[in-house]
């Protein structure tokens, strides 16, 4: 397999993609290590014996748009182990099912469970190459290493190359980022520090909100630590220099300050104030509620027509 | 903490059988949901935008606890236009229920969600009626709600779970839930509604290998986090929001007027009612304010952070 | 742009101003 992809596609991958395939994959393995028999991994194609070797397999689907490849969600797939293939009928009756619901979404490729791609993978690939031209394979590796920061998704296309004289297709490793609509990100968020779903007090939301802001912000600090570290060291000469890098952090100081036109001031304070305008009128909205409550508390106790 | 992910069939089979709900009206009390249906029904609930979607639920029962391990969308749309939308799909479920069980996906139905965009999550007439037929025909059966709009204004899931009572059955007077707006044109619907269903205690779960991907996702979508800006993209919201509060006003104030004409003749108690609606109109406004504040925030520490930054 | 929410806000303006009228004619 090839380092780096050269195609010029853009991958964006959705969250949802990532907790699709970890829950098929801990399914299959919870109902394996329980089951007695060999034959009851069926949903598998009766391959692994063990949960160590087990595979899942399944179909990615999303949207193309020019070079940007957009995963947005998946679907489980059967594998037959005997011919090392996806059971295209199945493939194709889900398909069928989710164009229904999804109308915009396409088969973009398929995705497995394992360490790294294997060299058998590339059969299965090919299958899928009448459905989409240039499927996208992507592999998660479910073996759970705390000491690692990145995430084990690797995201494999194929390129035709010519190795010993024979043009071969061969896989090769593409880039990708993480891509989230804002009620994704709320719902990952929500889940991934299990926040209860009832509003609590005042302080409660206000004090989730910031805790929210506050992680963010705190690894921005760090990620930049790292490269203050990384440009002492070139400094001092720990570390080789790469003009590479050095011109991104260069454009990367450039940039800043953000924005600073005076379109910008305008609206940001535009924002501000007509926050504070509603912050204003609910503040009097409060007063007069309080005011109604001790006019009738006043009525009831003076009142002279009882 | 991967041992809820067996589904042991034998197990739900025999509670299928005794049936301990069936002469309690209030046996179900608690629900669990999975990260991956969680994601997916809000996901499919923030696609349809302004039309209120649907989709089924996917789960097991244990004790008074419903656990959802996976949710589908059905072509159905617009379902407080009829009771019963998702007769429309069932050919679909059944299609689709055929295909989960090749690839292992063994659960029953335990539930249906649909989505109310911008108007909070309770059950309408239509709802109320659609989770009745449900939970004679298909119990053990509950319904959830889900609001995108609210969830992406307030920055957390409003979601909300609900099991009916039986026609005729009288439930016992409850400690009233979390107060929630509703807006104006939706409150008759939602008061004559309320007392036909009680909700459910929503919690959540996840795999280890979620928990390990999830950690490992922060450290890329802390991006979307900060980049995300609350106060523009529920503008439409807020507006309407807004909106819905003047006319609450304008109702409040022309029955103080009544009440003050009326004063001599009115019983006491009509008194404490405009009071606990101004007093809800107080909350609604605050609930207002404190949203803004809080994009407001979002912005203002942004712009200190990278904009007051100087070369 | 944002007109609606501004018609929104007046309108919101507008009923305080009565709601508070009203409260006010209840004190005398």
């Amino acid at each position: 397999m090839a380092s780096s992809s050269s195609s010029g596609l853009t991958f964006k991958l959705h969250p949802l993609v990532i907790v699709n395939i970890s829950d098929h994959y801990i399914r299959i393995k919870s109902q394996l290590q329980h089951s007695e028999t060999p034959d009851s991994s069926s949903a598998n194609g009766g391959g692994p014996s063990t949960a160590a070797d087990l595979r899942v397999f399944g179909c990615l689907i999303g949207v193309q748009c020019g070079r940007t490849v957009e995963i947005f969600n998946s679907f489980e797939l059967v594998y037959d182990s005997s011919s090392h293939s996806l059971d295209r009928a199945y493939l194709e009756k889900k398909q069928e099912l989710y164009k229904k619901v999804f109308p915009k979404f396409y088969i973009l490729g398929w995705y497995s469970t394992g360490n790294d791609a294997d060299e058998s993978d590339m059969q299965i690939h090919k299958s899928l190459m009448n459905i989409n031209e240039n499927p996208v394979y992507l592999v998660l590796n479910p073996t759970i290493n705390h000491s690692q920061k990145d995430l084990p998704i690797t995201i494999y296309e194929s390129e035709l190359h010519v190795i010993d004289g024979i043009p071969q297709s061969i896989l090769v490793r593409s880039n990708y980022t993480i891509e989230t609509v804002e009620a994704e990100r709320i719902s990952i968020d929500h889940v991934a520090h299990l926040k209860p779903s009832d509003g609590g007090s005042a302080g409660t939301q206000l004090a989730a909100h910031l805790t929210g802001i506050h992680s963010a912000i705190k690894m921005l600090n760090s990620r930049i630590r790292v490269l203050h570290q990384y440009l002492m060291a070139v400094q001092r000469g720990d570390m080789p220099l790469d003009n590479s890098l050095l011109r991104q952090v260069s454009s990367l100081l450039r940039r800043l300050p953000v924005i600073d036109s005076e379109k910008f001031r305008d609206d940001f304070l535009m924002e501000f104030n007509d926050t504070l305008l509603i912050t204003y009128l609910a503040m009097f909205t409060n007063c007069s509620s309080i005011m109604n409550e001790v006019v009738d508390k006043f009525s009831t106790a003076f009142d002279k027509h009882t | 903490t991967d041992a809820i992910y067996f589904y042991d069939e034998a197990g739900q089979a025999q509670v299928q059988q005794e049936k301990p709900w069936a002469n309690d009206p209030h046996f179900f009390h608690k629900v669990r949901i999975s990260a991956l249906a969680l994601l997916k029904m809000v996901a499919h609930a923030r696609s349809g935008g302004t039309i209120e979607i649907m989709g089924v639920m996917q789960g097991k029962i244990d004790g008074d606890t419903f656990i959802v391990m996976d949710a589908y969308a059905l072509p159905v749309e617009g379902t407080e236009t009829r009771v019963n939308a998702q007769a429309d799909a069932y050919e679909y479920m059944v299609d689709y229920s055929q295909t989960n069980k090749q690839t292992g996906r063994l659960e029953n139905l335990v539930g249906w969600y649909h989505s109310h965009p911008g108007y909070g999550c309770w059950l309408s007439g239509i709802d109320v009626s659609t989770q009745m037929l449900n939970q004679q025909y298909q119990d053990p059966f509950f319904a959830l709600v889900i609001d995108p709009t609210r969830t992406v204004s307030a920055g957390k899931v409003d979601i909300g779970a609900f099991r009916t009572y039986r026609q005729g059955y009288k439930p016992p007077d409850e400690p009233l839930s979390e107060y929630q707006t509703i807006p104006l044109n939706k409150i008759e619907d939602f008061g004559v509604h309320c007392k036909q269903y009680y909700s459910l205690d929503i919690t959540y779960f996840k795999s280890s290998l979620d928990c390990h991907l999830l950690d490992l996702l922060w450290n890329k979508y802390w991006v979307n986090t900060l980049s995300s800006n609350p106060l523009l993209g529920s503008r439409d919201y807020v507006s309407g929001q807004i909106s819905d509060l003047a006319e609450k006003l304008e109702q409040a104030e022309n029955q103080m007027a009544h009440l003050r004409l009326g004063s001599f003749l009115m019983p006491s108690h009509r008194k404490k009612d405009e009071e606990s609606q101004l007093t809800k109109i107080t909350r609604d406004s605050s609930k207002i304010a404190v949203e803004q504040v809080h994009g407001l925030m979002s912005q203002v520490i942004k712009d200190s952070l990278f904009n007051s930054v100087c070369p | 742009k944002g007109s609606k929410k501004y018609t929104a806000v007046d309108k919101w303006n507008r009923q305080l101003n009565s709601l508070y009228i009203a409260i006010a004619s209840r004190v005398c």
